[in-house]
């Protein structure tokens, strides 16, 4: 789940 | 997805429009340091680079896009359209001075060894020091004109909310992501002597204009 959240901010 | 977020976004989608919206009125880019907009571009073509495989939200590609093409659109104008205003002598802080530490340092610091991985963590360091040629630019003339200080105003305050986000993230999903966090910091830090003088001379009414 962590994985999944990296890199969802602009 | 939180308010901290969503304001820094808007935050930082104003800076760019006002940056625009003064070069394309004035059509002049006086005062403005092309170099720091060419690492913006940099670094948001290198962290963009997942725009067409990762795919978070329409919010997401949505903003990716329009935050490349005001970038390039920026560095455009000042290169291309209006070059001739362009204050070149003055915009001469040495690139390479910023470029050859931070991708030392993402190929040493990074979450993982993979290209992808090491441009993002590459953008995340150059975006921290990518605003010094700009800072360098108005120390150097001693004055910047106020729609600039707007511009710094709204950027220095996007990423002071990012921080605010990371803080919220961490409370919330327990989520967070060293690298940007350590980099975000040094970048708002950056900002704060920009901050004060904002504060006191720009807020006042006054023109920035450096002792």
């Amino acid at each position: 789940d962590q994985e999944s959240k990296r890199h969802d901010e602009l | 997805m939180n308010i901290f977020r969503i304001l820094g976004d808007v935050s930082h989608l104003l800076a760019m429009i006002i940056l625009l919206v003064k070069i394309w009125r004035s059509k002049s880019c006086a005062g403005i340091s092309g170099k720091s907009q060419v690492l913006f571009a940099i670094v948001f073509t290198s962290r963009y680079l997942d725009l067409f495989t990762n795919f978070f939200s329409i919010y997401n590609t949505v903003m990716k896009f329009v935050f490349l093409m005001c970038a390039y659109i920026t560095v455009y104008l000042i290169y291309g359209k209006f070059r001739k205003t362009f204050d070149n002598e003055n915009d001469s802080f040495r690139l390479e001075f910023l470029l050859i530490p931070v991708t030392g340092l993402s190929f040493l610091e990074n979450q993982s060894f993979t290209p992808l991985e090491i441009l993002w963590t590459f953008s995340i360091y150059l975006e921290s020091v990518a605003i010094l040629p700009q800072l360098f630019m108005i120390s150097k003339t001693g004055e910047a004109e106020t729609i600039t200080t707007h511009y710094l105003f709204f950027l220095g305050l996007y990423h002071a909310l990012y921080l605010a986000n990371w803080i919220w993230r961490y409370q919330t999903e327990n989520y967070y992501d060293q690298i940007a966090v350590v980099s975000g910091v040094v970048q708002t830090i950056f900002y704060c002597d920009f901050f004060y003088l904002y504060v006191t001379k720009v807020l006042k009414g006054k023109k920035l204009s450096l002792p």
